[in-house]
């Protein structure tokens, strides 16, 4: 039930380029553009409606030194609690899991077992500490990830992964839900003589009023 | 929900690296609004590779940082303002581009307030060039300043300065706005409160009958 990955940019478009000016150039490959990263998106099952993807996967070759900002919330959702624990005692992080279809908020006790399950078992297919391993989710706020659709088509996501331009857009489709376009942008400029490349992926349409610390 | 995942191979120590996400997210996503609702699930999770083969950046105080900054910045707002270009039901991405501020977290704190007001919001979809809806959400948004440096700008059209109203061209104001909706381009509003160096932008979107359909029929 895994759709082909160059088959993921047929859902939806992309949104339009909205980069400030400056002294940089714009580049493709949105997550994948920086040296060392790769990016999956495939359908997973997860979602109620349609085969459009809703699982990614963006992994880094090292381990990455690792910042977030999450919602401040008080519900926060299963994968906010879990990822700011793991970021209060670790500087590190090499794999960030995404599902779309479920938020996996207000779930509870077993909803936040959900997430560990999530993570110990990628960990498990990169071969990595589960403490590197991050989690987002979105989608219906209330439901618990179908988490054995999600662990099934970890391996294919897995093999999925490609630091290719499409690697990009099909993790950046894959994180939408209700969104018309996908986001995704990359830029590229020389700091210190060197040249790097910072790139990003996001998604959002409805339920926006971010106050993330 | 919005959800982010940004990437560097930028080389740089971890409390320089967490500040400096952190003052981007600032800077873009607690920017944006759609629809006044906070997320459960908001998330942006940012990592540096470092095998760029750059010098490490250890501290704020060199111009590699504020480099660094500036791409970090116009990623995460090139990303912020898709999402609120993409708002449910949407028609057009309204920014809010605020100066005269006594410091950057005031005028912060104007652009949002104003980008987040639902009759503002409803205005520009409604292409009613309504100044007084404006000034009052930058009234109301909890920063002290003066009302008679009051200025506002929708576009290039002047609709208020020192705090008086002006005389202006409605049909152009409101061809303004119906041209943005028309092509889903951007509305512009500028508004000044003082002489300060304080500035910031915030962005939203206009406000359809669109919006009350698509989440009356995706449920929780």
């Amino acid at each position: 039930i895994c759709a082909d990955v160059d088959l993921a940019s047929r859902y939806i478009p992309a949104a339009p380029i909205l980069l400030p000016d400056g002294p940089w150039k714009q580049i493709p490959g949105g997550v994948t553009a920086a040296q060392g990263f790769k990016a999956a998106g495939i359908y997973g099952g997860l979602r109620a409606k349609g085969e459009k993807p809703d699982l990614a996967l963006v992994a880094c070759d090292v381990d990455a030194i690792a910042a977030g900002t999450f919602t401040t919330n008080i519900v926060a959702a299963a994968p906010v609690i879990y990822c700011r624990r793991l970021l209060e005692n670790s500087t590190m992080a090499r794999a960030v899991l995404i599902n779309a279809g479920q938020a996996n908020a207000a779930t509870g006790d077993a909803g936040y077992q959900d997430t560990i399950d999530c993570a110990n078992a990628l960990a498990e297919h990169l071969n990595l500490r589960s403490d590197r391993v991050l989690i987002e989710s979105t989608g219906v706020i209330g439901q618990r990830i179908k988490k054995e659709a999600l662990l099934r088509a970890l391996p294919k996501l897995v093999d999925s992964l490609s630091s290719t331009v499409e690697g990009a857009d099909s993790a950046a489709i894959a994180i939408t839900t209700t969104d018309l376009v996908s986001k995704s942008i990359a830029i590229e400029t020389e700091v210190g003589g060197t040249t790097i490349r910072v790139g990003g992926m996001a998604k959002g349409s409805g339920m926006i009023h971010p106050n993330m610390a | 929900t919005m959800l982010g995942v940004i990437t560097t191979d930028a080389l740089v120590a971890s409390n320089i690296w967490r500040e400096m996400v952190r003052i981007s997210v600032n800077r873009s996503f607690n920017q944006i609004t759609v629809d006044g609702d906070t997320s459960t699930n908001d998330s942006v999770i940012a990592l540096a590779s470092g095998i760029s083969g750059s010098n490490k950046i250890s501290s704020f105080d060199n111009y590699e940082a504020h480099q660094l900054q500036a791409c970090l910045d116009a990623v995460m707002q090139g990303l912020a303002k898709s999402i609120a270009w993409d708002g449910e039901g949407a028609t057009c991405l309204i920014e809010v581009h605020v100066t005269g501020a006594k410091n950057e977290t005031d005028a912060a704190k104007i652009a949002r307030s104003v980008a987040s007001s639902s009759l503002a919001k409803a205005a520009v979809y409604g292409r009613d060039p309504n100044w007084g809806r404006i000034a009052c959400a930058a009234g109301y948004a909890g920063v002290d300043f003066d009302l008679n440096e009051l200025q506002i700008l929708l576009g290039d059209i002047p609709l208020m300065s020192k705090g008086q109203p002006l005389p202006f061209d409605r049909v152009a104001a409101s061809d303004y706005l119906r041209q943005a909706g028309q092509t889903h381009g951007t509305v512009e509003i500028h508004i000044s409160i003082g002489n300060g160096q304080g500035s910031s932008k915030g962005w939203g979107c206009d406000l359809s009958y669109d919006y009350v359909k698509i989440n009356a029929e995706y449920t929780t």
